[in-house]
Protein backbone atom coordinates (compact mmCIF):
# COMPACT_ATOMS: atom_id res chain seq x y z
CA UNK A 1 0.00 0.00 0.00
CA UNK A 2 1.61 3.10 -1.24
CA UNK A 3 4.87 1.56 -1.57
CA UNK A 4 7.48 4.66 -2.44
CA UNK A 5 10.25 4.41 -4.99
CA UNK A 6 12.35 7.43 -5.74
CA UNK A 7 14.26 7.00 -9.81
CA UNK A 8 16.99 9.14 -8.84
CA UNK A 9 20.62 10.37 -9.82
CA UNK A 10 22.76 12.90 -10.07
CA UNK A 11 24.19 12.02 -13.47
CA UNK A 12 21.87 13.51 -16.44
CA UNK A 13 20.66 11.50 -18.79
CA UNK A 14 21.53 8.04 -17.89
CA UNK A 15 17.19 6.53 -18.07
CA UNK A 16 15.50 8.41 -14.80
CA UNK A 17 12.46 9.39 -16.83
CA UNK A 18 12.63 6.47 -19.03
CA UNK A 19 13.19 4.08 -15.95
CA UNK A 20 9.76 5.64 -13.70
CA UNK A 21 7.69 5.88 -16.59
CA UNK A 22 8.67 2.28 -17.84
CA UNK A 23 8.44 0.83 -14.54
CA UNK A 24 4.77 1.94 -13.81
CA UNK A 25 3.94 1.00 -16.86
CA UNK A 26 4.69 -2.31 -16.05
CA UNK A 27 3.36 -2.68 -12.99
CA UNK A 28 0.08 -1.18 -14.15
CA UNK A 29 0.10 -4.50 -16.21
CA UNK A 30 0.68 -6.84 -13.60
CA UNK A 31 -2.78 -5.26 -12.37
CA UNK A 32 -1.35 -2.55 -9.66
CA UNK A 33 -2.46 0.99 -9.18
CA UNK A 34 0.55 3.19 -9.43
CA UNK A 35 0.63 6.84 -8.87
CA UNK A 36 3.97 8.74 -10.26
CA UNK A 37 5.17 11.77 -9.57
CA UNK A 38 7.24 14.23 -11.50
CA UNK A 39 10.09 16.13 -9.45
CA UNK A 40 11.75 17.84 -12.09
CA UNK A 41 11.50 21.21 -13.73
CA UNK A 42 12.48 19.80 -17.01
CA UNK A 43 8.48 17.72 -16.93
CA UNK A 44 9.87 15.22 -19.14
CA UNK A 45 7.44 12.78 -17.23
CA UNK A 46 4.32 14.61 -17.32
CA UNK A 47 5.59 15.07 -21.34
CA UNK A 48 6.19 11.08 -21.61
CA UNK A 49 2.80 11.11 -20.24
CA UNK A 50 1.11 12.75 -22.64
CA UNK A 51 0.37 16.13 -20.93
CA UNK A 52 1.36 19.59 -21.23
CA UNK A 53 3.76 20.86 -18.72
CA UNK A 54 2.81 24.79 -19.06
CA UNK A 55 -0.99 23.93 -19.00
CA UNK A 56 -0.91 22.75 -15.68
CA UNK A 57 -2.19 25.05 -13.09
CA UNK A 58 -1.23 22.78 -9.80
CA UNK A 59 1.41 20.64 -10.03
CA UNK A 60 4.20 19.48 -7.48
CA UNK A 61 5.66 22.93 -7.35
CA UNK A 62 2.04 23.79 -5.44
CA UNK A 63 2.49 20.62 -2.82
CA UNK A 64 6.05 21.31 -2.07
CA UNK A 65 6.13 25.32 -1.67
CA UNK A 66 3.04 25.90 -1.51
CA UNK A 67 1.28 23.33 0.80
CA UNK A 68 -1.37 22.15 -1.22
CA UNK A 69 -2.66 18.97 -0.81
CA UNK A 70 -1.14 16.29 -3.18
CA UNK A 71 -4.55 14.41 -4.34
CA UNK A 72 -5.49 18.35 -5.85
CA UNK A 73 -2.51 17.54 -7.96
CA UNK A 74 -3.09 13.88 -9.24
CA UNK A 75 -4.26 14.04 -12.76
CA UNK A 76 -5.49 11.24 -15.01
CA UNK A 77 -3.49 9.62 -17.43
CA UNK A 78 -4.27 7.92 -21.05
CA UNK A 79 -3.45 4.47 -18.98
CA UNK A 80 -5.75 3.27 -16.74
CA UNK A 81 -4.71 2.51 -13.36
CA UNK A 82 -1.89 4.69 -13.91
CA UNK A 83 -2.27 8.22 -12.13
CA UNK A 84 0.28 11.73 -12.46
CA UNK A 85 1.22 14.65 -10.42
CA UNK A 86 2.85 16.80 -12.87
CA UNK A 87 5.64 19.31 -13.08
CA UNK A 88 6.11 22.34 -14.93
CA UNK A 89 9.26 25.03 -15.13
CA UNK A 90 7.74 26.83 -11.87
CA UNK A 91 9.39 23.97 -9.61
CA UNK A 92 12.66 25.23 -10.65
CA UNK A 93 12.49 28.09 -7.65
CA UNK A 94 12.49 25.06 -5.13
CA UNK A 95 16.20 24.71 -4.95
CA UNK A 96 16.45 27.74 -3.91
CA UNK A 97 13.08 28.01 -1.62
CA UNK A 98 12.44 24.73 0.24
CA UNK A 99 15.71 24.59 2.20
CA UNK A 100 14.61 27.61 4.21
CA UNK A 101 11.51 26.08 5.61
CA UNK A 102 12.17 23.61 8.96
CA UNK A 103 12.55 20.33 7.82
CA UNK A 104 12.41 20.98 4.35
CA UNK A 105 13.54 17.28 3.56
CA UNK A 106 10.31 15.58 5.07
CA UNK A 107 7.40 18.20 3.27
CA UNK A 108 7.28 15.24 0.52
CA UNK A 109 7.06 12.25 2.64
CA UNK A 110 4.15 14.21 5.30
CA UNK A 111 2.25 15.09 1.60
CA UNK A 112 1.37 11.34 0.96
CA UNK A 113 -1.26 11.05 4.12
CA UNK A 114 -2.95 8.17 4.41
CA UNK A 115 -5.85 8.68 1.81
CA UNK A 116 -3.64 7.80 -0.83
CA UNK A 117 -4.67 4.46 -2.63
CA UNK A 118 -2.06 3.08 -4.54
CA UNK A 119 -0.27 -0.29 -4.56
CA UNK A 120 3.27 2.10 -5.60
CA UNK A 121 4.21 5.46 -6.20
CA UNK A 122 7.15 6.46 -8.02
CA UNK A 123 9.43 9.44 -7.75
CA UNK A 124 11.29 10.65 -10.81
CA UNK A 125 14.20 12.86 -9.74
CA UNK A 126 16.10 16.23 -11.73
CA UNK A 127 20.25 15.14 -12.36
CA UNK A 128 21.11 16.80 -8.75
CA UNK A 129 21.16 15.96 -5.47
CA UNK A 130 19.12 19.11 -4.13
CA UNK A 131 16.57 19.70 -1.83
CA UNK A 132 13.83 18.56 -4.27
CA UNK A 133 15.98 14.75 -4.70
CA UNK A 134 16.33 14.77 -1.14
CA UNK A 135 12.83 14.91 -0.66
CA UNK A 136 12.23 11.63 -2.83
CA UNK A 137 15.42 9.89 -0.81
CA UNK A 138 13.62 10.90 2.72
CA UNK A 139 10.47 9.38 1.39
CA UNK A 140 11.33 6.63 -0.33
CA UNK A 141 10.90 2.83 0.60
CA UNK A 142 13.14 1.88 -1.88
CA UNK A 143 15.70 4.18 -4.25
CA UNK A 144 16.71 2.90 -7.81
CA UNK A 145 19.66 4.45 -9.63
CA UNK A 146 19.78 4.09 -12.92
CA UNK A 147 23.05 4.17 -14.36
CA UNK A 148 25.05 3.63 -17.28
CA UNK A 149 28.04 1.70 -17.82
CA UNK A 150 30.14 4.57 -18.75
CA UNK A 151 33.15 6.38 -16.47
CA UNK A 152 31.41 9.16 -15.19
CA UNK A 153 28.03 7.53 -14.52
CA UNK A 154 30.32 4.96 -12.81
CA UNK A 155 31.85 7.91 -10.64
CA UNK A 156 28.76 9.45 -9.99
CA UNK A 157 27.81 6.66 -7.61
CA UNK A 158 29.71 7.77 -5.11
CA UNK A 159 27.66 10.73 -3.84
CA UNK A 160 24.91 8.59 -4.75
CA UNK A 161 25.96 6.48 -1.91
CA UNK A 162 26.87 9.83 0.41
CA UNK A 163 23.68 10.90 -0.64
CA UNK A 164 22.33 7.25 0.77
CA UNK A 165 24.39 7.22 3.94
CA UNK A 166 22.86 11.09 4.71
CA UNK A 167 19.57 10.16 4.51
CA UNK A 168 19.77 6.90 6.32
CA UNK A 169 21.47 8.53 9.07
CA UNK A 170 18.62 11.21 9.24
CA UNK A 171 15.20 10.70 8.58
CA UNK A 172 14.85 7.45 6.59
CA UNK A 173 17.13 4.85 8.12
CA UNK A 174 15.32 1.70 6.49
CA UNK A 175 15.62 2.69 2.79
CA UNK A 176 17.00 0.09 0.37
CA UNK A 177 19.24 0.74 -2.72
CA UNK A 178 19.52 -0.84 -6.13
CA UNK A 179 21.16 -0.28 -9.31
CA UNK A 180 20.14 -0.81 -12.25
CA UNK A 181 21.96 -0.67 -15.39
CA UNK A 182 20.40 1.35 -18.13
CA UNK A 183 20.99 1.66 -22.01
CA UNK A 184 23.11 -0.71 -22.30
CA UNK A 185 24.83 -2.38 -25.49
CA UNK A 186 26.87 -5.72 -25.31
CA UNK A 187 29.19 -5.22 -28.14
CA UNK A 188 30.48 -1.97 -26.45
CA UNK A 189 33.94 -2.76 -24.40
CA UNK A 190 33.78 -0.39 -21.79
CA UNK A 191 30.02 -1.15 -21.20
CA UNK A 192 31.58 -4.69 -20.49
CA UNK A 193 34.41 -3.80 -18.55
CA UNK A 194 32.20 -1.11 -16.21
CA UNK A 195 29.32 -3.48 -15.72
CA UNK A 196 32.15 -6.39 -14.21
CA UNK A 197 32.81 -3.74 -12.40
CA UNK A 198 29.92 -2.81 -10.99
CA UNK A 199 29.14 -6.54 -9.97
CA UNK A 200 32.31 -6.69 -8.07
CA UNK A 201 32.06 -3.48 -6.56
CA UNK A 202 28.29 -3.63 -5.67
CA UNK A 203 27.57 -7.39 -5.88
CA UNK A 204 23.48 -8.93 -5.77
CA UNK A 205 22.20 -6.56 -3.03
CA UNK A 206 23.40 -3.52 -4.41
CA UNK A 207 23.26 -4.52 -8.19
CA UNK A 208 19.97 -5.50 -9.92
CA UNK A 209 20.52 -8.71 -12.61
CA UNK A 210 17.97 -7.03 -14.43
CA UNK A 211 19.69 -4.54 -17.48
CA UNK A 212 18.18 -2.65 -20.27
CA UNK A 213 19.78 -2.37 -23.02
CA UNK A 214 19.77 0.30 -25.82
CA UNK A 215 16.34 0.19 -28.04
CA UNK A 216 15.11 2.54 -30.22
CA UNK A 217 12.14 2.16 -29.37
CA UNK A 218 12.40 4.62 -25.76
CA UNK A 219 13.10 6.66 -27.71
CA UNK A 220 9.50 6.89 -29.62
CA UNK A 221 7.31 5.96 -26.48
CA UNK A 222 7.36 9.50 -25.48
CA UNK A 223 6.70 10.88 -28.30
CA UNK A 224 3.00 8.96 -28.58
CA UNK A 225 2.84 9.64 -24.76
CA UNK A 226 2.78 6.19 -23.48
CA UNK A 227 4.95 3.60 -21.69
CA UNK A 228 7.06 1.33 -23.71
CA UNK A 229 5.00 -1.48 -23.04
CA UNK A 230 1.89 -0.04 -23.83
CA UNK A 231 3.61 1.21 -27.52
CA UNK A 232 5.18 -1.69 -28.47
CA UNK A 233 4.40 -4.83 -25.94
CA UNK A 234 7.03 -7.30 -27.29
CA UNK A 235 9.82 -5.73 -27.77
CA UNK A 236 13.38 -5.51 -25.95
CA UNK A 237 12.99 -2.91 -23.36
CA UNK A 238 9.03 -3.77 -22.72
CA UNK A 239 10.54 -7.22 -21.70
CA UNK A 240 13.32 -5.91 -19.87
CA UNK A 241 11.47 -3.24 -17.44
CA UNK A 242 8.64 -6.24 -17.00
CA UNK A 243 11.48 -8.42 -15.85
CA UNK A 244 13.00 -5.41 -13.87
CA UNK A 245 9.20 -5.12 -12.01
CA UNK A 246 9.61 -8.84 -11.41
CA UNK A 247 12.77 -8.55 -9.90
CA UNK A 248 11.81 -6.14 -7.38
CA UNK A 249 8.64 -7.96 -6.20
CA UNK A 250 10.35 -10.98 -5.54
CA UNK A 251 13.59 -10.05 -4.08
CA UNK A 252 13.51 -6.37 -2.82
CA UNK A 253 12.01 -6.11 0.68
CA UNK A 254 8.09 -5.28 1.22
CA UNK A 255 7.24 -4.90 -2.46
CA UNK B 1 41.10 38.31 -25.02
CA UNK B 2 39.09 35.65 -22.13
CA UNK B 3 36.32 34.98 -24.76
CA UNK B 4 33.81 33.40 -22.75
CA UNK B 5 32.28 30.48 -23.61
CA UNK B 6 29.28 28.38 -21.40
CA UNK B 7 28.08 25.02 -22.53
CA UNK B 8 24.84 24.83 -20.70
CA UNK B 9 21.94 22.65 -21.06
CA UNK B 10 18.79 21.63 -18.05
CA UNK B 11 19.03 18.41 -20.35
CA UNK B 12 21.06 15.93 -18.70
CA UNK B 13 23.53 13.59 -20.35
CA UNK B 14 23.70 15.76 -23.90
CA UNK B 15 27.45 15.72 -23.68
CA UNK B 16 28.03 19.04 -22.06
CA UNK B 17 31.58 18.34 -20.33
CA UNK B 18 32.35 15.91 -23.33
CA UNK B 19 32.19 19.19 -25.68
CA UNK B 20 33.87 21.62 -22.74
CA UNK B 21 36.83 18.91 -22.75
CA UNK B 22 36.73 18.29 -26.18
CA UNK B 23 36.89 21.81 -27.85
CA UNK B 24 39.54 22.88 -25.15
CA UNK B 25 41.35 20.40 -26.84
CA UNK B 26 41.25 21.54 -30.22
CA UNK B 27 41.31 25.29 -29.86
CA UNK B 28 44.90 23.90 -27.91
CA UNK B 29 46.01 22.67 -30.59
CA UNK B 30 45.07 25.45 -32.70
CA UNK B 31 47.74 27.19 -30.69
CA UNK B 32 45.22 28.80 -28.53
CA UNK B 33 45.69 29.80 -24.44
CA UNK B 34 42.35 27.99 -22.89
CA UNK B 35 40.96 27.97 -19.27
CA UNK B 36 38.09 25.49 -18.39
CA UNK B 37 36.04 25.90 -15.37
CA UNK B 38 34.26 23.24 -14.37
CA UNK B 39 31.09 24.43 -12.38
CA UNK B 40 29.08 20.79 -11.54
CA UNK B 41 29.33 19.35 -8.55
CA UNK B 42 29.48 16.08 -10.23
CA UNK B 43 32.97 17.32 -11.28
CA UNK B 44 33.06 15.67 -14.22
CA UNK B 45 35.47 18.05 -16.36
CA UNK B 46 37.79 17.59 -13.02
CA UNK B 47 37.79 14.03 -13.49
CA UNK B 48 38.13 14.19 -17.31
CA UNK B 49 41.20 16.01 -17.39
CA UNK B 50 43.21 13.95 -14.55
CA UNK B 51 42.55 15.42 -11.59
CA UNK B 52 40.72 13.95 -8.62
CA UNK B 53 37.90 16.27 -7.23
CA UNK B 54 37.86 15.58 -3.87
CA UNK B 55 41.91 16.15 -3.18
CA UNK B 56 40.94 19.99 -4.45
CA UNK B 57 41.28 22.78 -1.66
CA UNK B 58 40.76 25.18 -3.84
CA UNK B 59 37.52 25.07 -6.22
CA UNK B 60 35.12 26.67 -8.00
CA UNK B 61 33.42 27.08 -4.88
CA UNK B 62 35.87 28.77 -2.95
CA UNK B 63 35.32 31.75 -5.78
CA UNK B 64 31.59 31.33 -5.55
CA UNK B 65 31.42 31.46 -2.37
CA UNK B 66 34.07 32.86 -0.13
CA UNK B 67 35.38 35.37 -2.65
CA UNK B 68 38.81 33.83 -3.32
CA UNK B 69 40.88 35.26 -6.13
CA UNK B 70 39.85 33.07 -9.46
CA UNK B 71 44.00 32.97 -9.98
CA UNK B 72 44.32 31.54 -6.83
CA UNK B 73 42.02 27.81 -7.83
CA UNK B 74 43.68 27.47 -11.50
CA UNK B 75 45.59 24.36 -11.95
CA UNK B 76 47.52 23.09 -14.68
CA UNK B 77 46.63 20.09 -16.51
CA UNK B 78 48.58 17.24 -18.22
CA UNK B 79 48.25 19.00 -21.58
CA UNK B 80 50.07 22.57 -22.02
CA UNK B 81 48.33 25.58 -22.51
CA UNK B 82 45.19 24.05 -21.02
CA UNK B 83 44.54 25.06 -17.65
CA UNK B 84 41.57 23.87 -15.43
CA UNK B 85 39.73 25.90 -12.45
CA UNK B 86 38.62 22.25 -10.29
CA UNK B 87 35.22 21.59 -8.90
CA UNK B 88 34.44 19.05 -5.93
CA UNK B 89 30.78 18.03 -4.47
CA UNK B 90 31.10 21.21 -2.15
CA UNK B 91 29.81 23.34 -4.98
CA UNK B 92 26.49 21.25 -4.69
CA UNK B 93 25.21 24.07 -1.98
CA UNK B 94 25.61 26.51 -3.98
CA UNK B 95 21.99 26.57 -5.47
CA UNK B 96 20.91 27.11 -1.63
CA UNK B 97 23.72 29.49 -0.74
CA UNK B 98 24.52 31.81 -3.55
CA UNK B 99 21.31 33.38 -4.38
CA UNK B 100 20.84 34.99 -0.92
CA UNK B 101 23.85 37.41 -1.89
CA UNK B 102 23.02 40.79 -3.73
CA UNK B 103 23.57 40.63 -7.68
CA UNK B 104 24.87 36.88 -7.52
CA UNK B 105 24.04 36.48 -10.47
CA UNK B 106 27.42 38.29 -11.67
CA UNK B 107 29.72 36.56 -9.36
CA UNK B 108 31.46 34.95 -11.71
CA UNK B 109 31.49 37.28 -14.54
CA UNK B 110 32.87 40.31 -11.68
CA UNK B 111 35.35 37.18 -10.75
CA UNK B 112 36.75 37.23 -14.55
CA UNK B 113 38.93 40.47 -13.77
CA UNK B 114 41.42 42.16 -15.74
CA UNK B 115 44.16 39.49 -15.01
CA UNK B 116 43.61 36.38 -16.56
CA UNK B 117 45.58 36.21 -19.88
CA UNK B 118 43.77 33.07 -21.89
CA UNK B 119 42.69 33.61 -25.40
CA UNK B 120 39.32 31.44 -24.36
CA UNK B 121 37.56 30.69 -21.14
CA UNK B 122 35.13 27.42 -20.76
CA UNK B 123 32.49 26.92 -18.65
CA UNK B 124 31.07 23.50 -17.95
CA UNK B 125 27.38 23.80 -16.68
CA UNK B 126 25.75 21.24 -14.56
CA UNK B 127 22.32 19.73 -15.77
CA UNK B 128 20.09 22.68 -14.68
CA UNK B 129 18.40 25.98 -14.71
CA UNK B 130 19.84 27.52 -11.08
CA UNK B 131 22.16 29.55 -9.34
CA UNK B 132 25.06 28.24 -11.04
CA UNK B 133 24.21 28.28 -14.90
CA UNK B 134 22.46 31.89 -14.13
CA UNK B 135 25.93 32.96 -13.31
CA UNK B 136 27.47 31.16 -16.40
CA UNK B 137 25.19 32.56 -19.11
CA UNK B 138 25.85 36.17 -17.46
CA UNK B 139 29.53 36.21 -17.83
CA UNK B 140 29.64 34.50 -21.38
CA UNK B 141 30.10 35.84 -25.01
CA UNK B 142 28.54 32.82 -26.18
CA UNK B 143 26.80 30.38 -25.18
CA UNK B 144 26.89 26.48 -27.06
CA UNK B 145 24.06 24.37 -25.80
CA UNK B 146 24.56 20.82 -26.63
CA UNK B 147 21.60 18.43 -27.15
CA UNK B 148 20.67 15.13 -28.67
CA UNK B 149 17.83 14.43 -31.40
CA UNK B 150 15.79 13.41 -29.01
CA UNK B 151 12.25 14.07 -27.80
CA UNK B 152 13.68 15.26 -24.35
CA UNK B 153 16.06 17.13 -25.26
CA UNK B 154 14.87 18.84 -28.01
CA UNK B 155 11.91 19.86 -25.83
CA UNK B 156 14.75 21.35 -23.23
CA UNK B 157 15.38 23.66 -25.91
CA UNK B 158 12.43 25.42 -24.96
CA UNK B 159 13.41 26.38 -21.66
CA UNK B 160 16.90 27.50 -22.80
CA UNK B 161 15.28 29.91 -24.87
CA UNK B 162 13.46 31.14 -21.89
CA UNK B 163 17.17 31.61 -20.02
CA UNK B 164 18.33 33.20 -22.84
CA UNK B 165 15.68 35.90 -22.59
CA UNK B 166 15.77 36.53 -19.58
CA UNK B 167 19.72 36.73 -19.07
CA UNK B 168 20.11 39.08 -21.94
CA UNK B 169 16.97 41.61 -21.12
CA UNK B 170 18.95 41.62 -17.70
CA UNK B 171 23.03 41.34 -17.59
CA UNK B 172 23.76 40.07 -21.06
CA UNK B 173 22.52 41.58 -23.75
CA UNK B 174 25.19 40.60 -26.50
CA UNK B 175 25.31 37.26 -25.43
CA UNK B 176 25.41 34.65 -28.97
CA UNK B 177 24.01 31.45 -29.09
CA UNK B 178 24.36 27.87 -30.98
CA UNK B 179 22.70 24.81 -30.79
CA UNK B 180 25.03 21.54 -31.51
CA UNK B 181 23.63 18.25 -32.16
CA UNK B 182 25.75 15.60 -30.64
CA UNK B 183 25.74 12.04 -30.06
CA UNK B 184 24.20 11.59 -33.66
CA UNK B 185 23.63 8.22 -35.07
CA UNK B 186 22.43 8.78 -38.64
CA UNK B 187 21.06 5.29 -38.82
CA UNK B 188 18.31 6.39 -35.99
CA UNK B 189 15.03 7.48 -37.78
CA UNK B 190 14.40 9.14 -34.46
CA UNK B 191 17.68 11.24 -34.84
CA UNK B 192 17.33 11.64 -38.73
CA UNK B 193 13.86 13.15 -38.04
CA UNK B 194 14.06 15.57 -35.12
CA UNK B 195 17.90 17.16 -36.39
CA UNK B 196 15.65 18.05 -39.59
CA UNK B 197 13.06 19.77 -37.39
CA UNK B 198 16.06 21.67 -35.07
CA UNK B 199 17.35 22.72 -38.93
CA UNK B 200 13.51 24.31 -39.68
CA UNK B 201 13.40 25.68 -36.36
CA UNK B 202 16.58 27.68 -35.75
CA UNK B 203 17.60 27.86 -39.63
CA UNK B 204 22.05 28.43 -39.86
CA UNK B 205 22.11 31.60 -37.27
CA UNK B 206 20.71 28.95 -34.27
CA UNK B 207 22.26 25.52 -35.18
CA UNK B 208 25.87 24.67 -35.96
CA UNK B 209 26.57 22.76 -39.21
CA UNK B 210 28.96 20.84 -37.29
CA UNK B 211 27.12 17.84 -35.73
CA UNK B 212 29.22 15.34 -33.18
CA UNK B 213 28.67 11.66 -34.30
CA UNK B 214 28.39 8.84 -31.83
CA UNK B 215 32.23 7.77 -31.05
CA UNK B 216 33.03 5.31 -28.53
CA UNK B 217 36.40 6.88 -27.89
CA UNK B 218 34.94 9.67 -25.76
CA UNK B 219 33.78 7.27 -23.58
CA UNK B 220 37.24 5.83 -23.03
CA UNK B 221 39.18 9.76 -23.03
CA UNK B 222 38.15 10.75 -20.07
CA UNK B 223 39.63 7.57 -18.19
CA UNK B 224 42.72 8.61 -19.31
CA UNK B 225 42.56 12.08 -18.51
CA UNK B 226 43.03 13.71 -21.77
CA UNK B 227 40.88 15.42 -24.48
CA UNK B 228 39.81 13.16 -27.42
CA UNK B 229 42.24 14.98 -30.41
CA UNK B 230 45.45 14.05 -27.09
CA UNK B 231 44.29 10.72 -27.00
CA UNK B 232 43.37 9.16 -31.08
CA UNK B 233 44.47 12.48 -32.91
CA UNK B 234 42.38 11.05 -35.82
CA UNK B 235 39.39 9.87 -34.15
CA UNK B 236 35.56 10.66 -36.08
CA UNK B 237 34.91 12.85 -32.46
CA UNK B 238 38.27 14.75 -32.74
CA UNK B 239 37.55 15.66 -36.29
CA UNK B 240 34.47 16.72 -35.51
CA UNK B 241 35.64 18.79 -32.47
CA UNK B 242 37.90 20.60 -34.57
CA UNK B 243 35.37 20.99 -37.78
CA UNK B 244 33.51 22.65 -34.32
CA UNK B 245 36.18 24.86 -33.27
CA UNK B 246 36.94 26.04 -37.00
CA UNK B 247 33.06 26.94 -37.66
CA UNK B 248 32.67 29.20 -34.30
CA UNK B 249 35.84 31.14 -34.86
CA UNK B 250 35.28 32.08 -38.70
CA UNK B 251 31.45 32.28 -38.25
CA UNK B 252 30.70 33.50 -34.43
CA UNK B 253 30.85 36.67 -33.38
CA UNK B 254 34.30 38.18 -31.87
CA UNK B 255 35.82 34.86 -31.33
N1 LIG C 1 17.45 1.84 -23.20
C1 LIG C 1 17.43 2.93 -23.98
N2 LIG C 1 17.68 2.82 -25.29
C2 LIG C 1 17.67 3.91 -26.09
N3 LIG C 1 17.42 5.15 -25.67
C3 LIG C 1 17.15 5.33 -24.38
C4 LIG C 1 17.12 4.25 -23.45
N4 LIG C 1 16.81 4.73 -22.23
C5 LIG C 1 16.65 6.08 -22.38
N5 LIG C 1 16.83 6.43 -23.67
C6 LIG C 1 16.83 7.79 -24.24
O1 LIG C 1 17.99 8.43 -23.73
C7 LIG C 1 17.71 9.78 -23.36
C8 LIG C 1 17.98 9.94 -21.87
O2 LIG C 1 17.00 9.24 -21.11
P1 LIG C 1 16.16 10.01 -19.97
O3 LIG C 1 15.77 11.35 -20.43
O4 LIG C 1 15.10 9.09 -19.52
O5 LIG C 1 17.29 10.12 -18.84
P2 LIG C 1 17.21 10.97 -17.49
O6 LIG C 1 18.19 10.36 -16.57
O7 LIG C 1 15.80 11.06 -17.04
O8 LIG C 1 17.74 12.40 -17.98
P3 LIG C 1 17.78 13.75 -17.06
O9 LIG C 1 19.04 13.62 -16.26
O10 LIG C 1 17.84 14.88 -18.07
O11 LIG C 1 16.53 13.76 -16.24
C9 LIG C 1 16.25 10.03 -23.74
O12 LIG C 1 16.23 10.67 -24.99
C10 LIG C 1 15.65 8.62 -23.81
O13 LIG C 1 14.61 8.55 -24.73
N1 LIG D 1 29.66 11.55 -29.30
C1 LIG D 1 29.63 10.66 -28.30
N2 LIG D 1 29.71 9.35 -28.58
C2 LIG D 1 29.67 8.42 -27.59
N3 LIG D 1 29.58 8.72 -26.29
C3 LIG D 1 29.51 10.01 -25.94
C4 LIG D 1 29.54 11.06 -26.91
N4 LIG D 1 29.47 12.24 -26.26
C5 LIG D 1 29.37 11.95 -24.95
N5 LIG D 1 29.42 10.61 -24.74
C6 LIG D 1 29.27 9.87 -23.48
O1 LIG D 1 27.92 10.04 -23.07
C7 LIG D 1 27.84 10.28 -21.65
C8 LIG D 1 27.19 11.66 -21.45
O2 LIG D 1 28.08 12.68 -21.84
P1 LIG D 1 28.48 13.85 -20.82
O3 LIG D 1 28.68 13.31 -19.47
O4 LIG D 1 29.58 14.62 -21.43
O5 LIG D 1 27.12 14.69 -20.87
P2 LIG D 1 26.71 15.91 -19.92
O6 LIG D 1 25.70 16.70 -20.65
O7 LIG D 1 27.94 16.61 -19.47
O8 LIG D 1 26.02 15.14 -18.69
P3 LIG D 1 25.51 15.83 -17.31
O9 LIG D 1 24.16 16.39 -17.66
O10 LIG D 1 25.46 14.71 -16.31
O11 LIG D 1 26.52 16.90 -16.96
C9 LIG D 1 29.26 10.18 -21.13
O12 LIG D 1 29.45 8.87 -20.63
C10 LIG D 1 30.14 10.43 -22.36
O13 LIG D 1 31.35 9.75 -22.28
MG1 LIG E 1 14.70 12.79 -16.55
MG1 LIG F 1 28.52 17.11 -17.50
Amino acid sequence: MNYTIAIANEKGGVAKTTTAVSLAGALVQMGKRILVVDLDPQSNLTLALGHIPHHKEMTIASVLLNSEKISNAITQTQIENLDLVPSNSELGVAERFLPVRKNYDTILKNSLGGFLDYDYIIFDCPPALGAVTLNALTAANLLIIPTQAEYFSAYALKNMMAAIRQVRSQNNPMMIYRILVTMYDSRIRAHRTLHEQLITTFGKDGLLETIVEIDTKLRESPIIGIPIMHYVSKSRSALQYRALAEELIENVGEM
